[in-house]
């Protein structure tokens, strides 16, 4: 699975997530993150989010949407919202992967619970990382 | 105003002693290509939407990458990919689910987004609409790779599935 989130000149903000799904999935299986409110979502009054790991969990806990929930109405940062999904929400039923969000101010964080995730960001204040493992 | 793109691959057991240096190195050329995909948008001032897709599309075209060429493969030995993509400007948004030979899903999500009344298009259905639009479709040998082939034939037959970077099978059972 990959994505993307950015947040623009104007303090817009996106997300886009795309998949191959699992392998040897049958029965026209999906739910890998790349549906709204679960793997990928985006507002600009919180934060814009993609998705990555084991898809029926991030289902099952809304993963996407809870950290904008989280945001919206326990004021929590970004950093703490997906952290809370992350390695709180996710990691109680076993929910492997990760999540990358911007907020409007161009703020960031790449969070996982597993032993890796390939990732990168990079900033107009300089910031350039790319990064597999913890 | 700071602007700020960030990207993914997936995420899993990725163990460090299957990983050359050169794997790696490709792998984190594929992210940096990505990055600066988008990135190059929004310092011309483009929207963070053209962005997203953009470094997306990068990641889809990597054969590296579960997604777009490169994708697993299905219990039948084909490829069905999904896309989502959503505006926080205005909380549009689109996706495609089981799609076949679509070059660039996430384009066709965001087609879904801003030439549909819907959300979401699935299989026959969402390639019928792509069809319509002018995309890209490839043949199998496209999304093909070495890598993901010998994924496949490990778990061939079987009932199980792991996720595309996982070293082994969970055997757990979701939903």
């Amino acid at each position: 699975t990959v994505g993307a989130v950015a947040c623009d000149m104007q303090g817009n903000i996106a997300a886009a997530t795309s998949t191959g799904g699992m392998t040897n999935k049958n029965y026209g299986r999906i739910g890998d993150s790349p549906l709204i409110g679960c793997g990928t979502y985006a507002n600009n009054k919180t934060c814009a989010v993609s998705c990555t790991g084991h898809g029926e969990l991030f289902i099952k806990v809304v993963a996407a949407y809870d950290v904008s929930c989280l945001m919206e109405y326990a004021n929590m940062n970004l950093h703490d919202a997906m952290n809370k999904v992350v390695n709180e929400k996710l990691v109680a039923i076993n929910g492997e992967g990760g999540i990358i969000g911007v907020d409007a101010k161009g703020n960031f964080a790449l969070l996982f619970n597993s032993e890796g995730m390939y990732r990168g960001v990079k900033t107009s204040d300089g910031l350039n990382e790319v990064a597999i493992y913890k | 105003m700071k602007y700020t793109i960030a990207v993914h691959g997936g995420a899993g057991t990725i163990l460090q002693t299957n990983m050359t240096p050169g794997l790696e190195q490709n792998y984190k050329r594929g992210l940096q290509q990505a990055l600066n995909a988008g990135y190059s948008i929004l310092e011309n001032g483009g929207t963070a939407m053209d962005a997203a897709v953009a470094a997306v599309i990068v990641l889809e075209d990597d054969i590296l990458f579960n997604a777009g060429r490169g994708s697993v493969f299905t219990k039948k030995g084909l490829h069905e990919m999904d896309a989502a993509v959503m505006n926080g400007a205005d909380l549009m948004a689109g996706a495609v689910c089981g799609v076949q030979h679509i070059r660039n899903p996430i384009k066709l999500a965001e087609a879904v987004m801003l030439k549909t009344e819907h959300v979401m298009l699935c299989g026959d259905g969402a390639a019928n609409f792509a069809k319509e639009q002018g995309f890209v479709f490839e043949p199998d040998e496209y999304f093909f790779s070495k890598f993901r082939y010998d994924q496949w034939n490990e778990m061939k037959g079987s009932d199980a599935y792991q996720l595309d970077h996982s070293v082994k099978n969970t055997g757990k059972k979701f939903g």
